[in-house]
């Protein structure tokens, strides 16, 4: 059990030593604390490097001291003829003898307290990033304003993560810009752009400045951006060395910027905005798109016109014109629709006369009416044939959309009169 | 037919037969019928066929029967005189509309109606020919179709045949420009024929092609001279009928 201070004597104190013993100590004060342990009565016998007969101070492994000989004080007014402080609550004190002793020995006294460790100042390493605390026993971290003490006690952050940017346009940078940025801190910032739109990111090199790599080249600090299955970075260094325009192909983006205990920079500072995705220009020979444009992007609307003796046939509705508008896929809406030849349909039969063979009835086709000869005849010569016109109709050059008539041949016996008297 | 020979019907393929009263008429389009008012008056349905020879009931049922949409008298034609004592044959035509077109073919097409030109003015000496099933010199009317060739003779032949009838004076009757008169030898056409038409070859046409000229109308006396409306005098009338009552057309 950890006390707060004791005695520790050497065997059979205060009369000599015996031959041969190894006697060992272990000594432990409340955590927290140090320990002064201090010698009253040293008399050992004396070798070099106290190879014969000693007694050890033994701290975390390490030996600290091996006493032998006689010691008086040195002071006056304290009988303390050897002491030590060390800033670990637990020790080893370790007496050995030789079996050579000749003389008589009377060994050591001493005594050691539980002292108040100020580990703020007492070790090499800091304990705590920013402030540090002592009091009896212990100390505590504490950071500056707007910065928090991570779950380890010891060091301070800044909240520099949690910033959703949704705006087209927009720039972010490192907190305190261009002052140094926090130490030890971890900032993640997220860009969730409208689906349709890509991320594109844009950092000038003088912009940027972050504690450079390792001599194994491994980012100290760093900038990292992570989109949908694609990563840049990390970065670090003076001078951003990346490419000045990072373009994803992502509508969202991650930005994590880790920062080390030390060398903290100048920081760095981005502009991002949002390419909105193309969709692909598929001008045709029978169509007509408004507005034209050299690329259409996502929510561009554009109304395609059929041009003449081609229409849009949507269920059995044909029009001559419809919208289509720019998706966040890349994909034009309506694409199932499309420009075709206007259908006139199977001809109009016509009395006393037929329709030539039917090859085609699509915009631009030709049919020809016939009369049935010998005993009826077209009533305008040229009134045969007809072309599919743009608005879905047969047209003939003179008789327009009327269809021709087949009129009966007159006066033509089929058999001329012959006088057959019986 | 007096003076006639038997006929095929593809030799006179407008040839019109009026049932009752026998008669003729001339098919001048896929609606209309073209006859002698005489023989539709009182009649304004009659029953029509085009396109047989003959006329047994078998050969009929194969031919086409034509249903009258309407008759149309020459409002010149003096109506209600009794035809045994008529003397005023002026204006004798008439047209019949059909209700349903009549199909064209090698038995059936229509005669060609007179040109406006001077040349379709009918000349003394020009050969006509008339055909229909009505009377001949041997019975009082056959089966099947007989045709005849016949010229144009000048109006007074006609009016100087003597009269048979007893109950007409010869000179109550009445002669107009509208009467063609033709006939020679024996030739002419007599009860039953009335309405048939007196076709003229189309003029500076090289293949035969005919145009109705007359309409058969009234005699004094078959075997020898005969009356024939004169179409062409009609021809304002009948364009204008025809057009006035073509309506929408069925097809």
């Amino acid at each position: 059990e950890p006390t707060m201070y004791g005695e520790i004597l050497s065997p059979n104190y205060p009369q000599a030593y015996p031959n041969e013993v190894v006697k060992i100590w272990d000594i432990e004060v409340p955590e927290g604390f140090g320990i002064h342990l201090y010698f009253t009565h040293l008399d050992i016998e004396l070798s070099e490097n106290c190879a014969y007969d000693s007694v050890q101070i033994i701290s975390g492994g390490i030996e600290e001291g091996r006493l032998c000989g006689q010691r008086t004080s040195k002071s006056p007014n304290s009988p303390i003829v050897e002491d030590f402080q060390f800033p670990y609550n637990k020790l080893q004190v370790i007496f050995t003898s030789d079996f050579s002793n000749e003389e008589r020995f009377t060994g050591f006294a001493a005594y050691y307290t539980a002292v108040d460790v100020n580990e703020c100042t007492d070790f090499s390493d800091v304990p705590c990033s920013h402030f540090c605390n002592n009091f009896i026993g212990g100390y505590f971290c504490s950071c500056p304003p707007e910065y928090f003490l991570h779950d380890d006690m010891r060091n301070c952050g800044v909240n520099c993560s949690g910033d959703a940017f949704t705006a087209l346009i927009g720039e972010i940078a490192s907190p305190n810009y261009p002052n140094p940025y926090p130490e030890n801190s971890r900032c993640e910032y997220q860009i969730r752009l409208e689906e349709g739109f890509r991320v594109v990111v844009t950092i000038r090199r003088e912009d940027f400045d972050v504690e450079p790599a390792d001599s194994e080249g491994n980012c100290r600090d760093s900038l990292t951006f992570a989109a949908k299955n694609q990563q840049f970075g990390p970065y670090c260094g003076n001078g951003f060395p990346g490419p000045l325009t990072i373009k994803t192909q992502s509508n969202t983006l991650d930005i994590v910027f880790q920062t080390d205990l030390t060398g903290q920079k100048k920081g760095w500072k981005l502009r991002y905005h949002g390419d909105p995705i193309p969709c692909p220009k598929e001008i045709t020979a029978v169509s007509i798109w408004e507005p034209e444009k050299a690329k259409y992007v996502f929510k561009d609307v554009v109304k395609i016109t059929c041009v003449d003796g081609f229409e849009v046939v949507e269920g059995n509705v044909g029009a001559t014109s419809f919208y289509s508008t720019c998706q966040s896929n890349g994909q034009w809406s309506n694409s199932r629709l499309e420009c075709q030849p206007v259908d006139c349909g199977v001809p109009e039969p016509i009395e006393n006369g037929k329709v030539g063979d039917l090859e085609d009835t699509v915009f631009g086709s030709v049919i020809r009416y016939t009369c049935d000869e010998p005993y009826y005849y077209m009533e305008h010569e040229e009134g045969g044939e007809y072309r599919c016109a743009a608005n879905g109709s047969w047209v003939n050059d003179h008789l327009g959309i009327e269809l021709p008539r087949c009129i009966p041949v007159c006066g033509v016996p089929t058999e001329p009169f012959q006088i057959r008297q019986k | 037919i007096f003076g006639g020979y038997p006929a095929k019907i593809q030799s006179f393929p407008w040839q019109v037969f009026f049932q009752y009263p026998r008669a003729g008429g001339a098919l001048i389009d896929e609606y209309w019928v073209l006859t002698a008012a005489h023989v539709v008056e009182g009649n304004s349905d009659p029953l029509m066929y085009v396109g047989s020879t003959s006329l047994r009931m078998d050969h009929l049922e194969n031919a086409q029967r034509l249903m009258t949409e309407r008759v149309i008298i020459h409002p010149g034609w003096k109506q209600g005189d009794d035809l045994t004592t008529r003397t005023n044959f002026d204006n004798d035509i008439a047209l019949v509309q059909l209700k349903d077109p009549v199909k064209m073919g090698p038995t059936v097409s229509p005669i060609c109606l007179p040109g406006a030109s001077s040349e379709y003015n009918p000349s003394m000496g020009d050969l006509g020919l008339i055909s229909g099933w009505g009377r001949t010199e041997k019975r009082f009317n056959v089966m099947h179709l007989r045709g005849a060739k016949l010229p144009i003779t000048p109006l007074e032949k006609c009016k100087e045949v003597k009269e048979e009838n007893p109950r007409a004076r010869p000179d109550d009757y009445v002669f107009t420009d509208n009467m063609i008169c033709a006939g020679e030898k024996g030739a002419d056409s007599c009860e039953g024929d009335s309405g048939g038409a007196f076709a003229l070859p189309v003029p500076n046409v090289k293949d035969p092609k005919f145009y109705v000229a007359g309409l058969v109308s009234w005699g004094k006396k078959c075997g020898t001279y005969g009356i024939y409306t004169k179409v062409k005098n009609y021809m304002d009338w009948i364009l204008k009928t025809m057009q006035e009552n073509s309506g929408p057309r069925k097809d």
